[in-house]
């Protein structure tokens, strides 16, 4: 889904 | 977000503000790399191409902004202010880091999770940041001394990678689907090179003597 696209760490 | 990401974004944090207070208070960049400097800023320029596009959360939007900020203002110090510019050992600081930013880039070319612009230059900044603190390492082993805030500084920095692989440990356990071996394996890489810092660091605290690399 777009959550695991988005890389969400920085 | 897990207590070994938040630590690690913490620390992380709390490197380049030591870094930023060293060089605003004592007016000095003695014993840094502006050549690390400007690959982190680099590394942060590529890897939050997505700050305004897609929106994660305020704390994500928040860190981004202080360490695209923080990261740009060392290399302004140190390429611009007048008094501290005059403490940049430019002779020593030799490292041909272009010579880092091109195989980053082949390799994200080449190597990555999805062939989109924003992909390839978010991969091209995780490898970039794996061999971004080469150039820095070279000067200590041709300075020789580390003063405290640089040693600091550039354990803080390893600290940070190290918290952050215990994050994708947790997260790999903790989540399904979230498998990320790119990641996974230039994190891997960059605390290796921290290692043998590590170890002189580690001796030199518990010798209570001043840090000397070797030769």
């Amino acid at each position: 889904d777009a959550k695991t696209e988005n890389h969400d760490e920085l | 977000m897990n207590i070994f990401r938040l630590a690690g974004d913490m620390t992380h944090l709390f490197s380049v503000l030591v870094l930023l207070l060293k060089i605003h208070t004592i007016k000095s960049c003695a014993g840094i790399s502006l050549k690390t400097q400007e690959l982190y800023a680099l590394v942060f320029a590529t890897r939050y191409l997505d700050i305004f596009t897609d929106y994660i959360s305020l704390y994500n939007t928040c860190m981004k902004l202080i360490f695209l900020g923080s990261s740009f203002s060392i290399v302004w110090y140190i390429r611009r202010h007048k008094i501290v510019r005059r403490s940049y050992d430019k002779e020593q600081d030799t490292f041909r880091h272009h010579f880092l930013i091109l195989p980053c880039i082949i390799l994200a070319l080449l190597i990555n999770e999805k062939f989109t612009v924003k992909e390839v230059m978010w991969t091209f900044s995780l490898y970039l940041e794996a061999v971004a603190i080469l150039p820095q390492l070279v000067l200590l082993q041709r300075t020789r001394n580390i003063d405290n805030l640089t040693g600091q500084y550039i354990f803080l920095l390893g600290a940070y990678r190290s918290l952050y692989i215990l994050n994708w440990i947790y997260r790999y356990f903790t989540e399904q689907h979230y498998v990320h071996w790119i990641t996974w394996i230039s994190g891997l890489v960059q605390t290796l090179l921290y290692a043998d810092f590590f170890y002189y660091y580690f001796h030199s605290w518990k010798n209570n003597e001043k840090l000397q690399l070797p030769a």
